[in-house]
């Protein structure tokens, strides 16, 4: 499998999709 | 949804890119981390295009990012709890 080098940082913005409530709070 | 290839993303304009990654993202990471799934999608979108590109392909390298990343934010969230406890010592 590829690895992927990258550092992860907690202070990253959250992401939600469009559309989030309709499809995932039901 | 269909996958997303490096064409489609070099179509979409930048600001564009990382919501349409999002959005395939997003629904991998809630069906494993639900509470967590905004944060860790976040985190992710900060890697660079061609990465993430990669960890779509790659269920397993993208199982293995997610555990990285709630890693990150377990450790944080360990040394948030210690810094309290130490502040509330004094």
């Amino acid at each position: 499998a590829p690895v992927v080098k990258s550092k992860l940082s907690v202070k990253a913005p959250e992401f939600y999709p469009s559309g989030y409530n309709q499809n995932f709070n039901q | 949804q269909e996958p997303l290839t490096a064409s489609m993303l070099a179509a979409a304009p930048p600001q564009e890119q990382k919501q349409m990654i999002g959005e395939r993202l997003y629904p991998l990471i809630h069906a494993t981390h639900p509470s967590l799934a905004g944060k860790i999608t976040g985190m992710l979108l900060e890697i660079d295009n061609t990465e993430l590109l990669l960890l779509l392909e790659s269920p397993d390298s993208l199982h293995c990012k997610i555990e990285e990343a709630v890693a990150v934010l377990q450790a944080h969230q360990a040394t948030e709890t210690s810094h309290k406890s130490s502040t509330t010592a004094f």
